[in-house]
Protein backbone atom coordinates (compact mmCIF):
# COMPACT_ATOMS: atom_id res chain seq x y z
CA UNK A 1 0.00 0.00 0.00
CA UNK A 2 1.20 3.16 -1.11
CA UNK A 3 0.35 6.63 0.97
CA UNK A 4 1.08 9.73 0.47
CA UNK A 5 1.54 12.47 3.12
CA UNK A 6 0.51 15.66 2.01
CA UNK A 7 -0.94 19.31 2.29
CA UNK A 8 0.09 22.38 0.43
CA UNK A 9 -0.01 24.06 3.89
CA UNK A 10 3.70 24.37 5.06
CA UNK A 11 4.69 23.62 8.74
CA UNK A 12 1.85 21.11 9.16
CA UNK A 13 3.50 18.41 10.27
CA UNK A 14 3.99 16.09 6.83
CA UNK A 15 7.63 14.83 7.71
CA UNK A 16 7.24 14.40 11.30
CA UNK A 17 4.15 11.97 9.92
CA UNK A 18 5.96 10.50 7.33
CA UNK A 19 8.99 9.68 9.32
CA UNK A 20 7.15 8.57 12.87
CA UNK A 21 4.22 6.91 11.36
CA UNK A 22 6.67 4.90 9.24
CA UNK A 23 8.78 4.18 12.36
CA UNK A 24 5.18 2.93 14.51
CA UNK A 25 4.43 1.31 11.60
CA UNK A 26 8.16 -1.14 11.53
CA UNK A 27 7.54 -1.62 15.09
CA UNK A 28 4.39 -3.19 14.32
CA UNK A 29 6.47 -5.37 12.04
CA UNK A 30 5.88 -4.25 8.80
CA UNK A 31 8.42 -3.45 6.05
CA UNK A 32 8.16 0.31 5.32
CA UNK A 33 9.90 2.73 2.54
CA UNK A 34 9.93 6.10 3.28
CA UNK A 35 10.73 8.56 0.27
CA UNK A 36 11.68 12.07 0.40
CA UNK A 37 10.35 14.31 -2.15
CA UNK A 38 10.58 17.27 -0.66
CA UNK A 39 13.57 19.62 -1.67
CA UNK A 40 14.13 20.88 1.99
CA UNK A 41 15.58 17.20 2.22
CA UNK A 42 13.98 17.43 5.65
CA UNK A 43 13.24 13.38 6.33
CA UNK A 44 16.43 12.77 4.69
CA UNK A 45 18.30 14.53 7.50
CA UNK A 46 15.19 13.63 9.76
CA UNK A 47 16.71 9.78 10.10
CA UNK A 48 20.24 10.86 10.31
CA UNK A 49 20.71 10.50 6.40
CA UNK A 50 23.08 12.85 4.48
CA UNK A 51 21.58 14.78 1.84
CA UNK A 52 22.55 14.68 -1.91
CA UNK A 53 23.34 11.40 -0.96
CA UNK A 54 22.79 9.38 -4.73
CA UNK A 55 21.01 7.88 -5.47
CA UNK A 56 17.95 10.39 -4.25
CA UNK A 57 14.18 11.11 -5.66
CA UNK A 58 15.60 13.45 -8.19
CA UNK A 59 17.51 10.66 -9.79
CA UNK A 60 13.76 8.59 -9.40
CA UNK A 61 12.10 11.22 -11.28
CA UNK A 62 14.59 11.97 -13.83
CA UNK A 63 14.22 8.30 -15.20
CA UNK A 64 18.01 7.08 -14.03
CA UNK A 65 16.99 4.39 -11.68
CA UNK A 66 13.77 2.42 -10.02
CA UNK A 67 12.17 3.99 -6.30
CA UNK A 68 13.24 -0.03 -5.07
CA UNK A 69 17.00 0.71 -6.79
CA UNK A 70 16.84 3.85 -4.81
CA UNK A 71 15.98 2.34 -1.32
CA UNK A 72 18.32 2.47 1.51
CA UNK A 73 18.33 1.43 5.52
CA UNK A 74 17.52 4.00 7.39
CA UNK A 75 18.42 3.24 10.57
CA UNK A 76 15.53 1.89 12.72
CA UNK A 77 14.91 -2.32 12.37
CA UNK A 78 12.02 -2.59 9.02
CA UNK A 79 12.64 0.80 7.56
CA UNK A 80 14.37 1.51 4.65
CA UNK A 81 14.16 5.28 2.93
CA UNK A 82 14.71 7.06 -0.21
CA UNK A 83 16.64 10.23 0.71
CA UNK A 84 16.16 13.62 -1.38
CA UNK A 85 18.22 16.46 -2.94
CA UNK A 86 17.97 20.07 -3.28
CA UNK A 87 18.23 19.22 -7.09
CA UNK A 88 14.74 18.73 -6.46
CA UNK A 89 14.24 22.72 -7.03
CA UNK A 90 15.17 21.67 -10.54
CA UNK A 91 12.59 19.16 -11.04
CA UNK A 92 9.40 21.71 -10.64
CA UNK A 93 10.63 23.43 -13.83
CA UNK A 94 12.19 20.58 -15.16
CA UNK A 95 9.42 18.24 -14.90
CA UNK A 96 6.64 19.86 -16.90
CA UNK A 97 8.36 19.83 -20.29
CA UNK A 98 8.84 15.73 -20.12
CA UNK A 99 6.37 13.33 -21.96
CA UNK A 100 3.15 12.55 -19.39
CA UNK A 101 4.76 14.56 -16.73
CA UNK A 102 2.34 13.40 -14.50
CA UNK A 103 3.41 10.10 -14.47
CA UNK A 104 7.13 9.64 -13.71
CA UNK A 105 7.28 8.41 -10.55
CA UNK A 106 4.64 5.69 -11.14
CA UNK A 107 6.60 4.89 -14.53
CA UNK A 108 9.59 3.93 -11.89
CA UNK A 109 8.34 2.79 -8.94
CA UNK A 110 9.75 -0.94 -9.63
CA UNK A 111 9.01 -3.82 -7.15
CA UNK A 112 8.10 -1.50 -4.18
CA UNK A 113 4.79 -2.48 -4.25
CA UNK A 114 5.68 -6.30 -3.38
CA UNK A 115 9.10 -5.19 -1.23
CA UNK A 116 7.39 -3.41 0.91
CA UNK A 117 4.04 -3.69 3.36
CA UNK A 118 4.00 0.30 3.15
CA UNK A 119 5.34 3.24 1.08
CA UNK A 120 5.01 6.89 2.78
CA UNK A 121 5.91 9.74 0.54
CA UNK A 122 6.84 13.00 2.27
CA UNK A 123 5.62 15.66 -0.07
CA UNK A 124 6.84 19.20 -0.59
CA UNK A 125 4.19 22.03 0.80
CA UNK A 126 3.21 22.83 -2.53
CA UNK A 127 0.33 21.41 -5.42
CA UNK A 128 2.86 21.49 -7.93
CA UNK A 129 4.18 18.72 -10.33
CA UNK A 130 6.19 16.83 -7.35
CA UNK A 131 3.04 16.32 -5.33
CA UNK A 132 1.14 15.27 -8.40
CA UNK A 133 3.32 12.72 -8.87
CA UNK A 134 3.40 11.44 -5.24
CA UNK A 135 -0.69 11.53 -5.86
CA UNK A 136 -0.45 9.67 -9.42
CA UNK A 137 1.59 7.16 -7.94
CA UNK A 138 -0.60 6.66 -4.32
CA UNK A 139 -3.10 4.34 -3.06
CA UNK A 140 -3.96 6.47 -0.35
CA UNK A 141 -3.09 9.90 1.48
CA UNK A 142 -3.20 11.34 4.57
CA UNK A 143 -3.72 14.52 4.86
CA UNK A 144 -2.15 16.10 8.17
CA UNK A 145 -4.13 19.46 9.64
CA UNK A 146 -2.13 21.74 12.04
CA UNK A 147 -4.80 22.52 14.86
CA UNK A 148 -4.87 26.14 14.20
CA UNK A 149 -7.33 28.24 11.95
CA UNK A 150 -5.00 28.45 8.92
CA UNK A 151 -4.68 24.90 8.43
CA UNK A 152 -7.95 24.57 8.32
CA UNK A 153 -8.76 27.70 5.34
CA UNK A 154 -6.77 25.51 2.73
CA UNK A 155 -8.28 21.93 3.39
CA UNK A 156 -10.90 22.38 0.99
CA UNK A 157 -9.27 23.33 -1.83
CA UNK A 158 -6.62 20.76 -0.97
CA UNK A 159 -9.09 17.92 -0.79
CA UNK A 160 -10.81 19.66 -4.25
CA UNK A 161 -7.43 19.13 -5.82
CA UNK A 162 -7.34 15.49 -4.80
CA UNK A 163 -10.47 14.50 -6.82
CA UNK A 164 -9.49 16.36 -9.63
CA UNK A 165 -6.30 14.25 -9.10
CA UNK A 166 -8.39 10.65 -8.90
CA UNK A 167 -11.20 11.67 -11.63
CA UNK A 168 -8.55 12.74 -14.04
CA UNK A 169 -5.21 10.65 -13.61
CA UNK A 170 -5.54 8.25 -10.69
CA UNK A 171 -9.11 6.63 -10.31
CA UNK A 172 -7.66 4.10 -7.14
CA UNK A 173 -6.39 6.86 -5.63
CA UNK A 174 -8.72 7.15 -1.88
CA UNK A 175 -8.61 9.44 1.13
CA UNK A 176 -7.31 7.39 4.02
CA UNK A 177 -8.06 10.26 6.22
CA UNK A 178 -7.00 13.96 7.95
CA UNK A 179 -4.67 13.71 10.39
CA UNK A 180 -4.86 16.80 13.39
CA UNK A 181 -1.60 17.44 14.36
CA UNK A 182 0.17 19.75 17.08
CA UNK A 183 -3.01 19.67 19.13
CA UNK A 184 -2.33 21.27 22.11
CA UNK A 185 -4.80 20.73 24.61
CA UNK A 186 -4.32 23.81 26.73
CA UNK A 187 -5.94 26.04 23.85
CA UNK A 188 -9.35 26.71 23.08
CA UNK A 189 -7.90 27.54 19.75
CA UNK A 190 -7.01 23.69 18.95
CA UNK A 191 -10.34 22.48 20.50
CA UNK A 192 -12.87 24.76 18.28
CA UNK A 193 -10.67 23.56 15.24
CA UNK A 194 -11.20 19.97 15.98
CA UNK A 195 -14.46 20.01 16.73
CA UNK A 196 -14.90 22.49 13.11
CA UNK A 197 -12.96 19.43 11.52
CA UNK A 198 -15.09 16.87 12.61
CA UNK A 199 -18.38 18.40 11.89
CA UNK A 200 -17.12 19.61 8.25
CA UNK A 201 -15.28 16.40 7.54
CA UNK A 202 -16.29 13.81 10.20
CA UNK A 203 -15.89 10.28 9.83
CA UNK A 204 -12.45 10.78 7.60
CA UNK A 205 -10.55 12.52 10.55
CA UNK A 206 -8.64 9.83 12.02
CA UNK A 207 -9.36 9.15 15.90
CA UNK A 208 -6.19 9.89 16.51
CA UNK A 209 -4.41 12.67 17.37
CA UNK A 210 -0.95 14.05 17.66
CA UNK A 211 -0.49 16.07 20.83
CA UNK A 212 1.64 19.31 20.43
CA UNK A 213 5.08 17.45 22.44
CA UNK A 214 8.76 18.87 22.74
CA UNK A 215 10.10 15.15 21.99
CA UNK A 216 8.22 14.87 18.76
CA UNK A 217 10.07 18.68 17.88
CA UNK A 218 13.52 17.44 19.81
CA UNK A 219 13.85 13.53 18.02
CA UNK A 220 15.18 15.20 14.11
CA UNK A 221 18.10 16.82 15.64
CA UNK A 222 18.99 13.53 16.66
CA UNK A 223 18.44 12.08 13.62
CA UNK A 224 16.00 9.44 14.85
CA UNK A 225 12.07 9.19 15.01
CA UNK A 226 10.25 9.97 18.44
CA UNK A 227 9.46 5.92 18.23
CA UNK A 228 13.35 5.31 18.92
CA UNK A 229 14.26 8.50 20.77
CA UNK A 230 11.35 8.89 23.54
CA UNK A 231 9.80 6.05 23.06
CA UNK A 232 6.95 6.01 26.25
CA UNK A 233 6.26 10.12 25.55
CA UNK A 234 2.97 10.83 24.42
CA UNK A 235 4.06 11.91 20.52
CA UNK A 236 5.14 8.28 20.12
CA UNK A 237 2.21 6.51 21.83
CA UNK A 238 0.28 8.87 19.46
CA UNK A 239 1.86 7.71 16.29
CA UNK A 240 2.00 3.87 17.60
CA UNK A 241 -2.10 4.50 17.75
CA UNK A 242 -2.04 5.84 14.47
CA UNK A 243 -0.61 3.05 12.79
CA UNK A 244 -3.46 0.96 14.11
CA UNK A 245 -5.89 2.81 12.70
CA UNK A 246 -4.73 3.38 9.59
CA UNK A 247 -3.65 -0.35 9.19
CA UNK A 248 -7.77 -0.84 10.08
CA UNK A 249 -9.08 1.05 7.47
CA UNK A 250 -6.85 -0.34 5.25
CA UNK B 1 11.47 50.44 0.73
CA UNK B 2 10.07 46.46 -0.40
CA UNK B 3 10.62 43.67 2.16
CA UNK B 4 10.18 40.30 1.10
CA UNK B 5 8.99 38.04 4.15
CA UNK B 6 10.61 34.48 3.16
CA UNK B 7 11.64 30.93 3.48
CA UNK B 8 11.59 28.05 1.64
CA UNK B 9 10.43 25.82 5.41
CA UNK B 10 6.30 25.47 5.83
CA UNK B 11 4.70 26.79 8.32
CA UNK B 12 7.80 29.31 9.84
CA UNK B 13 5.28 32.53 10.48
CA UNK B 14 5.69 34.32 7.12
CA UNK B 15 2.06 35.09 6.32
CA UNK B 16 1.38 36.07 10.26
CA UNK B 17 4.76 38.14 9.88
CA UNK B 18 4.25 40.35 7.09
CA UNK B 19 0.50 40.70 8.06
CA UNK B 20 1.42 41.73 11.76
CA UNK B 21 4.69 43.16 10.87
CA UNK B 22 2.71 46.03 8.23
CA UNK B 23 -0.25 46.49 11.06
CA UNK B 24 2.92 47.87 13.16
CA UNK B 25 4.19 49.65 10.89
CA UNK B 26 1.30 51.50 10.25
CA UNK B 27 0.57 51.88 13.58
CA UNK B 28 3.74 53.96 13.80
CA UNK B 29 2.24 56.12 11.51
CA UNK B 30 3.50 54.35 8.26
CA UNK B 31 1.98 53.73 4.92
CA UNK B 32 2.12 50.32 4.20
CA UNK B 33 1.02 47.47 1.50
CA UNK B 34 0.86 43.84 2.42
CA UNK B 35 1.11 41.77 -1.32
CA UNK B 36 0.13 38.16 -1.19
CA UNK B 37 1.87 36.03 -3.75
CA UNK B 38 1.33 32.77 -2.27
CA UNK B 39 -1.80 30.50 -4.09
CA UNK B 40 -2.44 29.50 -0.49
CA UNK B 41 -4.38 32.70 -0.08
CA UNK B 42 -3.33 33.55 3.93
CA UNK B 43 -2.79 36.98 4.27
CA UNK B 44 -5.38 37.63 2.15
CA UNK B 45 -7.67 35.91 4.19
CA UNK B 46 -6.12 37.11 7.61
CA UNK B 47 -7.09 40.50 6.81
CA UNK B 48 -10.83 39.17 6.28
CA UNK B 49 -11.08 40.28 2.11
CA UNK B 50 -11.98 37.43 -0.44
CA UNK B 51 -9.61 35.28 -2.20
CA UNK B 52 -10.10 35.30 -5.90
CA UNK B 53 -11.37 38.92 -5.53
CA UNK B 54 -9.72 40.87 -8.72
CA UNK B 55 -7.61 42.11 -9.40
CA UNK B 56 -5.56 39.61 -7.92
CA UNK B 57 -0.56 39.08 -7.93
CA UNK B 58 -1.98 36.58 -10.28
CA UNK B 59 -3.26 39.19 -12.37
CA UNK B 60 -0.20 41.70 -11.70
CA UNK B 61 2.21 38.51 -12.59
CA UNK B 62 0.47 38.22 -15.93
CA UNK B 63 1.14 42.05 -16.43
CA UNK B 64 -2.95 42.81 -17.17
CA UNK B 65 -2.51 45.63 -14.09
CA UNK B 66 0.28 47.14 -11.75
CA UNK B 67 0.92 46.72 -7.88
CA UNK B 68 -0.01 50.13 -7.21
CA UNK B 69 -3.29 49.87 -9.47
CA UNK B 70 -4.23 46.45 -7.65
CA UNK B 71 -3.82 47.51 -4.10
CA UNK B 72 -6.90 47.85 -1.93
CA UNK B 73 -7.67 49.07 1.57
CA UNK B 74 -6.79 46.05 3.90
CA UNK B 75 -8.86 47.06 7.33
CA UNK B 76 -6.53 48.77 9.42
CA UNK B 77 -6.16 52.43 8.76
CA UNK B 78 -3.11 52.88 6.62
CA UNK B 79 -2.65 49.48 5.42
CA UNK B 80 -3.46 48.34 1.96
CA UNK B 81 -2.91 44.89 0.17
CA UNK B 82 -3.19 42.78 -3.37
CA UNK B 83 -4.79 40.27 -2.21
CA UNK B 84 -3.72 36.54 -3.78
CA UNK B 85 -5.71 33.90 -6.06
CA UNK B 86 -5.67 30.06 -6.43
CA UNK B 87 -4.44 30.52 -10.38
CA UNK B 88 -0.98 31.54 -8.55
CA UNK B 89 -0.88 27.88 -8.33
CA UNK B 90 -0.38 27.52 -12.66
CA UNK B 91 1.94 31.05 -12.62
CA UNK B 92 4.32 27.97 -11.09
CA UNK B 93 4.50 26.13 -14.28
CA UNK B 94 3.50 29.35 -16.98
CA UNK B 95 6.38 31.75 -15.79
CA UNK B 96 9.28 30.12 -16.35
CA UNK B 97 7.75 30.03 -19.89
CA UNK B 98 7.33 33.63 -20.60
CA UNK B 99 9.98 36.69 -21.36
CA UNK B 100 12.64 37.03 -18.41
CA UNK B 101 10.06 34.85 -16.42
CA UNK B 102 12.50 36.46 -12.97
CA UNK B 103 11.55 40.20 -13.78
CA UNK B 104 7.60 39.58 -14.19
CA UNK B 105 6.82 41.47 -10.70
CA UNK B 106 9.63 43.90 -10.92
CA UNK B 107 8.38 45.08 -14.10
CA UNK B 108 4.82 45.62 -12.51
CA UNK B 109 5.59 47.20 -9.48
CA UNK B 110 4.10 51.02 -10.68
CA UNK B 111 4.29 53.60 -8.10
CA UNK B 112 4.52 51.58 -4.89
CA UNK B 113 7.80 53.09 -4.01
CA UNK B 114 6.72 56.51 -3.75
CA UNK B 115 2.87 55.75 -2.38
CA UNK B 116 3.91 53.34 0.21
CA UNK B 117 6.55 54.09 3.06
CA UNK B 118 6.57 49.81 3.04
CA UNK B 119 5.60 47.21 1.30
CA UNK B 120 5.76 43.65 2.30
CA UNK B 121 5.68 40.49 0.19
CA UNK B 122 4.04 37.35 1.88
CA UNK B 123 6.04 34.29 0.03
CA UNK B 124 4.88 30.76 -0.62
CA UNK B 125 7.15 27.88 1.07
CA UNK B 126 9.00 27.55 -1.90
CA UNK B 127 12.22 28.76 -3.83
CA UNK B 128 10.40 28.23 -7.49
CA UNK B 129 9.66 31.02 -9.95
CA UNK B 130 6.93 33.59 -7.27
CA UNK B 131 9.65 33.60 -4.57
CA UNK B 132 12.39 34.58 -7.25
CA UNK B 133 10.17 37.46 -8.47
CA UNK B 134 9.61 38.92 -5.16
CA UNK B 135 13.28 38.76 -3.94
CA UNK B 136 14.06 40.41 -7.39
CA UNK B 137 11.72 43.42 -6.68
CA UNK B 138 12.81 43.97 -2.93
CA UNK B 139 15.11 45.97 -1.43
CA UNK B 140 15.19 43.57 1.59
CA UNK B 141 14.59 40.12 2.52
CA UNK B 142 13.08 39.21 6.69
CA UNK B 143 13.88 35.42 7.22
CA UNK B 144 11.23 33.88 9.64
CA UNK B 145 12.90 30.92 11.26
CA UNK B 146 10.72 29.14 13.83
CA UNK B 147 12.49 28.30 16.96
CA UNK B 148 12.76 24.59 16.33
CA UNK B 149 15.24 22.52 14.72
CA UNK B 150 13.72 21.68 10.83
CA UNK B 151 13.76 25.22 10.36
CA UNK B 152 17.27 25.48 10.94
CA UNK B 153 18.55 23.05 8.65
CA UNK B 154 17.30 24.77 5.95
CA UNK B 155 18.60 28.19 6.60
CA UNK B 156 21.51 27.95 5.31
CA UNK B 157 20.25 26.65 1.45
CA UNK B 158 18.03 29.34 1.53
CA UNK B 159 20.51 32.14 2.43
CA UNK B 160 23.02 30.56 -0.28
CA UNK B 161 20.38 30.94 -2.81
CA UNK B 162 19.73 34.48 -1.33
CA UNK B 163 23.29 35.70 -2.47
CA UNK B 164 22.44 33.59 -6.02
CA UNK B 165 19.75 36.07 -6.44
CA UNK B 166 21.92 39.22 -5.36
CA UNK B 167 24.54 38.46 -7.95
CA UNK B 168 22.66 37.42 -10.75
CA UNK B 169 20.08 39.75 -10.64
CA UNK B 170 19.44 42.21 -7.71
CA UNK B 171 22.41 43.44 -6.87
CA UNK B 172 20.88 45.98 -4.20
CA UNK B 173 19.01 43.14 -2.41
CA UNK B 174 20.38 42.96 1.66
CA UNK B 175 19.34 40.99 4.15
CA UNK B 176 17.18 42.97 6.71
CA UNK B 177 17.59 40.08 8.86
CA UNK B 178 16.26 36.67 10.37
CA UNK B 179 13.80 36.47 12.63
CA UNK B 180 12.88 33.75 15.15
CA UNK B 181 9.27 33.45 15.39
CA UNK B 182 7.07 30.91 17.91
CA UNK B 183 9.57 30.58 20.69
CA UNK B 184 8.64 28.78 23.65
CA UNK B 185 10.38 29.89 26.31
CA UNK B 186 9.61 26.99 28.56
CA UNK B 187 11.31 24.57 26.19
CA UNK B 188 15.05 23.90 26.13
CA UNK B 189 14.61 23.27 22.43
CA UNK B 190 13.88 26.76 21.51
CA UNK B 191 16.59 28.28 23.48
CA UNK B 192 19.04 25.38 21.81
CA UNK B 193 17.96 27.06 18.24
CA UNK B 194 18.08 30.49 19.19
CA UNK B 195 21.68 30.27 20.91
CA UNK B 196 22.92 28.64 18.04
CA UNK B 197 21.22 31.08 15.89
CA UNK B 198 22.72 34.14 17.12
CA UNK B 199 26.40 31.91 17.40
CA UNK B 200 25.84 31.18 13.37
CA UNK B 201 24.59 34.22 12.28
CA UNK B 202 25.11 36.82 15.40
CA UNK B 203 24.02 40.61 13.99
CA UNK B 204 21.67 39.12 11.30
CA UNK B 205 19.71 37.69 13.83
CA UNK B 206 16.95 40.49 15.30
CA UNK B 207 16.98 41.21 18.80
CA UNK B 208 13.03 41.31 18.83
CA UNK B 209 12.33 37.09 19.23
CA UNK B 210 8.38 36.79 18.63
CA UNK B 211 6.98 34.28 21.51
CA UNK B 212 4.80 31.38 20.47
CA UNK B 213 1.03 32.88 21.68
CA UNK B 214 -2.26 31.84 21.01
CA UNK B 215 -3.56 35.00 20.55
CA UNK B 216 -0.90 35.24 17.69
CA UNK B 217 -2.76 32.35 15.84
CA UNK B 218 -6.46 33.05 17.12
CA UNK B 219 -6.07 36.70 15.11
CA UNK B 220 -6.22 35.44 11.90
CA UNK B 221 -9.85 33.60 12.22
CA UNK B 222 -10.66 36.82 13.14
CA UNK B 223 -9.38 38.50 9.59
CA UNK B 224 -7.58 41.47 11.77
CA UNK B 225 -3.77 41.66 13.10
CA UNK B 226 -3.00 40.66 16.68
CA UNK B 227 -2.72 44.46 16.91
CA UNK B 228 -6.15 44.90 16.56
CA UNK B 229 -7.47 42.22 17.74
CA UNK B 230 -5.48 41.85 21.27
CA UNK B 231 -3.16 45.28 21.22
CA UNK B 232 -1.99 44.55 24.36
CA UNK B 233 -0.72 41.27 23.94
CA UNK B 234 2.84 39.69 24.17
CA UNK B 235 2.41 38.86 20.53
CA UNK B 236 1.33 42.57 19.32
CA UNK B 237 3.97 44.12 21.41
CA UNK B 238 6.56 41.74 19.89
CA UNK B 239 5.64 42.92 16.35
CA UNK B 240 5.45 46.79 17.44
CA UNK B 241 9.19 46.01 19.06
CA UNK B 242 10.01 44.34 15.31
CA UNK B 243 8.73 47.47 13.01
CA UNK B 244 11.01 49.82 15.38
CA UNK B 245 13.89 47.35 15.14
CA UNK B 246 13.12 46.64 10.91
CA UNK B 247 13.50 51.03 10.47
CA UNK B 248 16.06 51.65 12.82
CA UNK B 249 18.14 49.06 10.21
CA UNK B 250 16.94 50.97 7.40
N1 LIG C 1 3.32 16.81 17.33
C1 LIG C 1 4.28 17.74 17.30
N2 LIG C 1 4.68 18.31 18.45
C2 LIG C 1 5.65 19.27 18.44
N3 LIG C 1 6.26 19.70 17.34
C3 LIG C 1 5.92 19.16 16.18
C4 LIG C 1 4.92 18.16 16.07
N4 LIG C 1 4.80 17.81 14.76
C5 LIG C 1 5.68 18.56 14.07
N5 LIG C 1 6.36 19.37 14.92
C6 LIG C 1 7.38 20.36 14.59
O1 LIG C 1 6.72 21.39 13.82
C7 LIG C 1 7.55 21.78 12.72
C8 LIG C 1 6.78 21.51 11.43
O2 LIG C 1 6.62 20.13 11.22
P1 LIG C 1 7.07 19.43 9.85
O3 LIG C 1 8.37 19.99 9.39
O4 LIG C 1 6.95 17.97 10.01
O5 LIG C 1 5.89 19.97 8.91
P2 LIG C 1 5.82 19.86 7.33
O6 LIG C 1 4.39 19.93 6.97
O7 LIG C 1 6.59 18.70 6.86
O8 LIG C 1 6.57 21.22 6.87
P3 LIG C 1 6.92 21.63 5.34
O9 LIG C 1 5.65 22.24 4.84
O10 LIG C 1 8.04 22.64 5.47
O11 LIG C 1 7.32 20.39 4.63
C9 LIG C 1 8.84 20.98 12.83
O12 LIG C 1 9.80 21.78 13.49
C10 LIG C 1 8.45 19.77 13.70
O13 LIG C 1 9.52 19.29 14.44
N1 LIG D 1 4.02 33.69 17.29
C1 LIG D 1 3.09 32.77 17.05
N2 LIG D 1 2.44 32.20 18.08
C2 LIG D 1 1.49 31.24 17.84
N3 LIG D 1 1.14 30.79 16.63
C3 LIG D 1 1.76 31.31 15.57
C4 LIG D 1 2.76 32.32 15.70
N4 LIG D 1 3.19 32.65 14.45
C5 LIG D 1 2.50 31.88 13.59
N5 LIG D 1 1.63 31.08 14.26
C6 LIG D 1 0.72 30.07 13.70
O1 LIG D 1 1.51 29.05 13.12
C7 LIG D 1 0.97 28.64 11.88
C8 LIG D 1 2.01 28.88 10.79
O2 LIG D 1 2.22 30.26 10.62
P1 LIG D 1 2.12 30.94 9.15
O3 LIG D 1 0.97 30.36 8.42
O4 LIG D 1 2.20 32.40 9.33
O5 LIG D 1 3.48 30.40 8.53
P2 LIG D 1 3.93 30.47 7.00
O6 LIG D 1 5.40 30.40 7.01
O7 LIG D 1 3.29 31.62 6.36
O8 LIG D 1 3.30 29.11 6.41
P3 LIG D 1 3.33 28.66 4.85
O9 LIG D 1 4.69 28.05 4.69
O10 LIG D 1 2.21 27.66 4.74
O11 LIG D 1 3.11 29.89 4.05
C9 LIG D 1 -0.30 29.43 11.67
O12 LIG D 1 -1.38 28.65 12.08
C10 LIG D 1 -0.12 30.65 12.56
O13 LIG D 1 -1.34 31.15 13.03
MG1 LIG E 1 8.12 18.64 5.40
MG1 LIG F 1 2.16 31.67 4.57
Amino acid sequence: MIYSVANQKGGVGKTTTAVNLGAAYALLGKKVLVVDLDQQCNATVAFGLEKQDSPTTYEVLSGEVTLSEAAKPAGPENVWMVPASRDLAGAVVELPRLESPNFRLREQLGSVDTEFDAVFFDCPPALGPITVNALVSSDRVIVPVQAEYLALEGLVDFLTTLSTVRREMNPTLELAGVLVTMHDERTRLAQDVERELRDHFSETVFRTVIPRTVRVAEAPSYGIPVTDYSPSSRGSEAYLALAEEVLARG
